[in-house]
Parts: structure tokens; sequence; C-alpha cells
């Protein structure tokens, strides 16, 4: 954003989750947001059919963290053809919760007066990572140690010109805090956490190498099915 | 003092992660 834009996690451009093909002329695409711990879904709803749209709702299937909406779908005037309006659904996380594949796809049904439409689409983690996600460093160092070695995994992050400092500071903008940084051999690294809105903690270790455009993430999690999701993250951020 | 105790810390963390 540019100066005086609110903060916020990074947010994708918004994408066709809905084709007018397969819903009658309702054509839906749209994202998702973290702004100062608001959630929101973002979304476009196109009338591509020859008549006037009205009566919206919107309904989640149970999902992985209990995401839902949070209010009902605002469409409160009829949708004329070729008209467009732009809704945000604000979204809570305390709704009911199903283990899903992947575990960060959402189920949507979406009713107007012609009929009822279904579609899935999926959220980046970031949505979930809270505000307060600075672990304590003497509790990093602890819970570093005691999670498993079987519970690290690694990725590489290519094609990244960005410095550690510069790095660190666009991942803060989405809750990804450094706690640490140490130089060692020309490598710095950088440690740091997340921390999910149902409570668990990420923990994470970044090598930068000057010169090297490409970076090992390696991350530590008591849960960890959730890392090549955030590793998705850090992707997203430090490309956009 | 604490707190160099885990300035410390985080270094031998990060060497012993360059050098197994």
């Amino acid at each position: 954003g540019g100066v005086g834009m609110p903060t916020g996690s990074y947010v994708a451009p918004k994408t066709v989750w809905l084709a007018a093909m397969k819903a009658k002329g309702l054509e839906i695409s749209g994202t998702f947001a973290r702004r100062g711990g608001i959630i929101q879904m973002d979304l476009s709803l196109t009338n591509k059919a020859m008549s006037v749209m009205t009566d919206f709702a919107i309904q989640f299937n149970r999902n992985s963290f209990g995401l839902s909406p949070a209010g009902p779908l605002q469409v409160l005037t009829p949708l004329s053809p070729n008209q467009t309006i732009d809704v945000s659904l604000p979204l809570s996380m305390s709704g009911p919760i199903m283990k899903m594949e992947p575990l960060n796809n959402l189920q949507v049904a979406v009713k107007n007066n012609i009929d009822v439409f279904y579609f899935s689409c999926q959220y980046p983690l970031s949505l979930l990572f809270v505000e307060d996600g600075k672990m304590e460093r003497q509790v990093f160092l602890a819970t570093w140690k005691d999670i498993p070695n079987d519970n690290e995994a690694q990725f590489q992050i290519k094609d990244i010109h960005l410095n550690s400092d510069v790095a660190s500071n666009k991942l803060q903008g989405s809750n990804i805090f450094t706690i640490a940084k140490r130089t060692v051999e020309g490598q710095d690294m950088l440690y740091q956490s997340v921390k999910l809105t149902n409570g668990i903690w990420v923990l994470a270790e970044m090598r930068i190498q000057t010169g090297n455009p490409n970076h090992t993430l390696s991350i530590k999690c008591r849960a960890p099915e959730v890392s090549q999701f955030v590793f998705q993250c850090y992707e997203l951020v430090l490309k956009s | 003092e604490m707190d160099d105790g885990l300035e410390e810390a985080f270094s031998r963390l990060a060497e012993s992660r360059t050098n197994p």
C-alpha cells in the first residue's frame, strides 16, 4: 500500500472462484485479507445473466481452522445484468472444525434468487497469523530444542533479492516476527516465530547468504502438517 | 546478565546449525 494505507498482511489479487457458466450467470471472484486482526473475505459478484439477481446468502462448510462468516453477505440492492459489486464479508474463527485436504481448503455455498451454487477456494495460512505472534526469546530457544528433529521441514525460497533486514520487515507486515539474527560465515540466520489463531506456534530459521538469491527456510512445529503452508506464505510475502 | 545468556544461546544455536 501507498502512504496512508492501512497496514495489513499480504493480500493476493482476486481470482475467479465461481465461473458464470457454472452458476447460471453468477461470477464470483475473491481473495482473503487480514487487517489489524480483522479477517475478511473480499468478493466481487458479477451478474452475467439476463435477469436481475437478488436474495444473496453465503455459507461455509466446516473446515480445518473453524473459519466462518461473522455476519450476513451484505448485498443490499438487486444485481442488474452486467453489474459487478464488491462485498467484504467479515470472518470469525469460531465455526465448526473438520480437517480438510488440503489443510487450507474452504468449501463455500452461495445462493441467490435463482439457485444455490458451490465452490472451493484456498486461503493463505497467513490469514491466521496473529499480531501477538512474537515468541519470548527464552521460550523460543527452549521450544526449538524441545521439538524433535523429525518435525523439522526444510524448504528453498528461490530467487529472492532482498537482504535480511528488508526480508525481516516485509515478513513482519504479515505477522512473521524476527526474534534474533546472527551472522555466521557470511550467512545471516534469522530466527522467527508465528502464532496461529488456534494457538499453534511455528518456529523458523531463515538463512540468507549475501549474493545468493536462494534462501533456506527451516520450520519446526509441533503440528508439522502446517509447515508447507507456512512456507507458501513466506514465498508469497517475499515475492510480493 | 540473563539477556547476555540469551544472546550467547542464539549465537550457539546459529553456530551449531551452520557447523553441525
